[in-house]
């Protein structure tokens, strides 16, 4: 019975996709059915996996528009137990309307991901930058989510929105999902403004930060250049390894319950 | 008589808002009337002038709202010749109500910067990273626009959509923004990746990239820590050199018209 995970942040760049992506790509390594859905009209996923979003005959866009089915949109990655979903959307007109049925039908995520519980171990949304219908689908339509957050200070100032929007909805009775952590990513280790933001988020969200963090390592802004995750073109790398611990971090307690 | 400036890329975290602070800062130092409207709901524009968005009584969200003039929206930053207005909200509700109220009158942004132009040399308008109804708001407002650009694979796949976007919007009479053209950012001069996205948007762009190129530098990266523009805390290191450059090459078009 899957798992779905949302991965947000309402600040651009922090490394949602990459995030999701990588992440994704270490549980279906460690045997996990994974699937990936991509809801930002920028199609990252796509991109990740070497594929244009004209490549896609059938995407989210269609069946947020009722035409086919849920599993019509599903792609193979070509990575064994990863398959994704994207927005294949390109025009400012389909960004429009995708928005547009995301509010008019924002349950229609939460029911397709419902029947893809049904064959994957872990179903990954990835969100755009922002705290419009797109995410807010994603949001309920997820039992559970987690923040990639780069270490640095306008990511850092994002936050609040973030947990403040979740803490009015949730306000309203409307069920939102259960928060897995913050995860810090593009951390170098050398420069002081990283380390306030990573001592000033411990401090803050203390045990809801990830122990894993994503050093900022070219091998990673590789991964759509290659088109493959970086497990699968550099696996003893660090960047693999560390989406490897991440990937322990995420199914501890998991395990333990 | 000032000239409008929208700073966009539907890509996160290219650097908008950096480029945007700090090149109006780079102009406001030569002299130059400098007025920056962050129309990103995240409130970069903030952030970077070390405020909260709660030190602003009145913003972008107040006047599309029809309330109070488009003067009552401006706040100082501190630096000479140098002012702001920003979105000043926080939920997502505020957040969709400024986006609708985007969609239902376009134009409100560009009366309010017709307005503006009579005090003001240069209006620089920071976008937020998709192609929704502010940053449409903000195109047909302006003269022109650039686009920052994050030397690396994801940035540089997001271009065609713009520019097809920008395309079609002009095919159907609706006059667009001229093209200032694409400013390479956080661009890592040792990776071979950072130099193929560079060498790729120079071919296909050839004379429409700015020649200045803004190095990945933690100096901008403080901007937002410090509350001040690179010019202001680092008017000697590289980053504030950059910027001074990428204002002459501004300038000098409008000095040879
Ligand atoms: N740890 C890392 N090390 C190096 N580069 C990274 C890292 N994480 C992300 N990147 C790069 O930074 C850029 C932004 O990452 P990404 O697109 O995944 O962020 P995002 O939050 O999904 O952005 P958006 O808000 O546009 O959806 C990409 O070019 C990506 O390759
Ligand atoms: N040249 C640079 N060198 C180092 N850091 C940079 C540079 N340009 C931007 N940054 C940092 O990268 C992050 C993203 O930059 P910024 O927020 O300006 O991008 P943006 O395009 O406005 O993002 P968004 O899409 O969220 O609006 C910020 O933390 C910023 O401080
Ligand atoms: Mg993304
Ligand atoms: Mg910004």
């Amino acid at each position: 019975m899957g798992r779905s995970v949302a991965v947000v942040c309402p600040k651009g760049g922090v490394g949602k996709t990459t995030v999701a992506v990588n992440l994704a790509a270490a549980l279906a390594d460690k045997g996990f059915q994974c699937l990936l859905i991509g809801v930002d009209p920028q199609c990252g996923i796509v991109s990740s996996f070497g594929r244009g979003h004209y490549d896609l005959d059938f995407g989210l866009f269609d069946f947020f528009d009722s035409q086919g089915t849920p599993d019509s949109a599903i792609q193979e990655s070509g990575i064994a137990n990863l398959d994704f979903i994207s927005s294949n959307i390109w025009s400012r007109e389909e960004e429009l309307e995708l928005v547009n049925h995301a509010k008019a039908n924002p349950e229609c995520l939460r029911n397709a991901i419902e029947s893809y519980k049904q064959r994957y171990d872990f179903i990954f949304i990835d969100c755009p930058p922002n705290l419009g219908p797109l995410t807010f689908s994603a949001l309920i339509a997820a039992d559970s989510y987690m923040v990639p957050l780069q270490a640095e200070e306008l990511a850092y100032r994002a936050l609040p929105r973030l947990f403040d929007s979740l803490a009015e909805t949730a306000a309203k009775g409307i069920r939102t999902p259960e928060f897995l952590g913050i995860l810090l990513n593009q951390v170098s280790t050398r420069t002081r403004l990283c380390a306030s933001v990573i001592r000033r988020v411990r401090e803050e969200h203390s045990d809801q930060v990830f122990q894993t963090m994503i050093p900022r390592t070219v091998r990673l802004a590789e991964v759509a250049y290659r088109g493959r995750p970086v497990s699968s073109f550099n696996p003893s790398g660090r960047a693999a390894r560390c989406f490897e611990e991440l990937a322990d971090e995420i199914l501890h307690p998991i395990i333990e319950a």
